[in-house]
């Protein structure tokens, strides 16, 4: 049991610190074990540095920055153990629109083995969509889904 | 393993039957803050088997049931079917196609399906508990959730690999 | 003391009650004091009851619910103790385009007390500003400041 | 009392002098991710007499001093300094025009200014303590901060009320 955590650990952080690079342009970042001698209890540390900047203490990191490495931590993770099912609910808030389009990017790369499902509010994410279903509440206190036409989204988004 | 279909009735602001088909590609959903998004997320995470009100920003677990609205009353139940493609043979079970259904009353009596048959919450959780879209996996990322992983402590993000092991 | 925080808790009750049906476009909440006995040590409790919607507690509304019913209250409290100067770092992140707006309107309503200095991404938000400001980082891990033409800005968060 | 400008020299991503002059209106704040944002937030908290690290993001407080880059070494002091127009006297001063300064060394030695004479932090927080700038007050939402009103606990939320009153 020690041992797999400490293969799908290795697979997570070679992957962590390839994928980082990507997703900011540059910059590096490592997954660490606080304790490699106990396998069972031993904690992770993230270590995080954007290009051209230095290594600080992870919660220096802007907003944007924070968000952008818990999303580069979960295409890892992804890449080592490809799940199924994938929900993501608004997780992009934080990204300004160069960001957004990253993560959109990063998406298609990974959608024939996941199946995302997105929530947004954000035009860049939803020009990566290839379905659309819209939610609205025309009747006061009920949900009702409607139908919402993906390339009027898209062509409003891009505008 | 892929999520087909979703039915949501009674559950939150679904207080009228709710299908959803989902298709090939990448899905997103839309619309105006309190439509009910985030409600679909915990639809699907409630069907899979969460225990914990709190998980679903309630404060028991009655609260997921239609409260009721301007022009409703509340209603007595709350009902999601979750339908998987499972050709691939993903999910431990014989079926080609999966469905899962978990229903709550009023008065906190529940019941559990798998593929129409009565079962227990455990046999739910156990059939996906393999599939990576176990508790502490990175599958679900609800609202706000992101910079969890920031806040959390290095012990509680082994979680996270140990699920994916 | 505790007749001053009386009254400036009713104060800004009533303003909260008064501004939570403009901002929501309906509905209605509360401000209420858990021990009205006891001025001294009293928490404060608040509901909110978006229209259309069953009252039920706090933690059941929505990420934009929750954000706009705090927004709410930060303008009720502006409106009975106006602030000289008040600094928003990107507070509508979670707002869909519709309560974007309606918070931009909102900020022009008490710009005539308060000095407000709002960090944004988001284009609704740039179409209430009378002035912006960019802030750069030509040279990685260096803050410049850099001018930024506001009708461009708009005429693009406009299109 | 009117903000009217922030030099920000030192303070975090900001290495190089910085001025901002601010008018009359509402005033944006537009940029990429990790450009210095919401530094400057936290520059007018700490000038204004933020003592905690951690409301800066920072472990200690010398963490609020530019640490380098690529191509700049770290610098050893940081320096924010604001102007206030004064004219309506709500800042308890004669001057018509009120200029605050804080310096921090990386040595841990800090200096303040009162419009350029030496003062004690204590100083610089009693000046804006009844101005509603006071440190429980909303005068500064943080990023991020927006929920911890709904997360709070009531007995929280009283400190709004209380420096309102
Ligand atoms: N048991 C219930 N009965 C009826 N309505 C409920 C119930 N539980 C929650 N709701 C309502 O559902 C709405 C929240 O929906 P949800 O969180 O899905 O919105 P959302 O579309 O994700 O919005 P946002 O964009 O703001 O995140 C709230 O207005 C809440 O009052
Ligand atoms: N002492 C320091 N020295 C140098 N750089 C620092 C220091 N402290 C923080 N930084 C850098 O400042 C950047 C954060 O800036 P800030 O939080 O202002 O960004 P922002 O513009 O608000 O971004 P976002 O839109 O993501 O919120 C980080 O990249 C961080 O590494
Ligand atoms: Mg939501
Ligand atoms: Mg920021």
């Amino acid at each position: 049991v020690g041992q797999r955590f400490k293969a799908t650990f290795e697979a997570t952080a070679k992957a962590f610190a390839e994928i980082f690079p990507l997703m900011f342009g540059g910059g590096q970042a490592n997954l660490s074990l606080t304790d490699p001698t106990d396998l069972l209890t031993t904690g992770i540390e993230i270590t995080a540095q954007p290009p051209g900047k230095k290594l600080q203490q992870l919660s220096l990191l802007s907003g944007g920055e924070q968000a952008l490495t818990a999303i580069t931590l979960l295409f890892a993770i992804i890449n080592v153990r490809p799940v199924p099912l994938c929900i993501l609910d608004e997780v992009e808030a934080a990204l300004d629109e160069a960001n957004v389009a990253h993560f959109g990017r990063f998406l298609k790369r990974y959608d024939q083995q996941t199946q995302f499902i997105v929530i947004t509010h954000r035009k860049g994410t939803m020009m990566a969509m290839d379905v659309l279903f819209g939610v609205a509440m025309q009747e006061s206190g009920v949900s009702k889904m409607v139908s919402v036409a993906l390339e009027d989204a898209q062509r409003e988004a891009s505008a | 393993m892929q999520l087909k279909t979703l039915e949501i009735s009674g559950f939150k602001s679904f207080a009228d039957k709710t299908t959803i088909q989902f298709n090939h590609g990448i899905t997103g959903i839309v619309g105006p803050n309190g439509s009910g998004k985030s409600n679909i997320t915990e639809a699907i995470r409630w069907a899979l088997g969460e225990q914990s009100a709190k998980n679903l920003r309630g404060g028991k677990m009655p609260d997921i049931i239609f409260a009721g609205s301007n022009a409703r009353k509340p209603l007595n139940r709350a009902e999601v079917s979750l339908t998987f493609d499972n050709q691939d043979h993903q999910l431990k079970s014989d079926y080609d196609e999966v469905n899962v259904s978990r229903v709550l009353y009023r008065d906190g009596t529940s019941t559990f399906y798998l593929n129409q048959k009565s079962c227990r919450l455990r046999d739910i959780v156990n059939l996906f508990m393999d599939s990576g879209l176990g508790r502490e996996s990175f599958s679900i990322i609800s609202q706000g959730k992101i910079a969890a992983i920031f806040n959390s402590k290095p012990a509680q993000r082994r979680g996270i690999i140990e699920e994916a092991a």
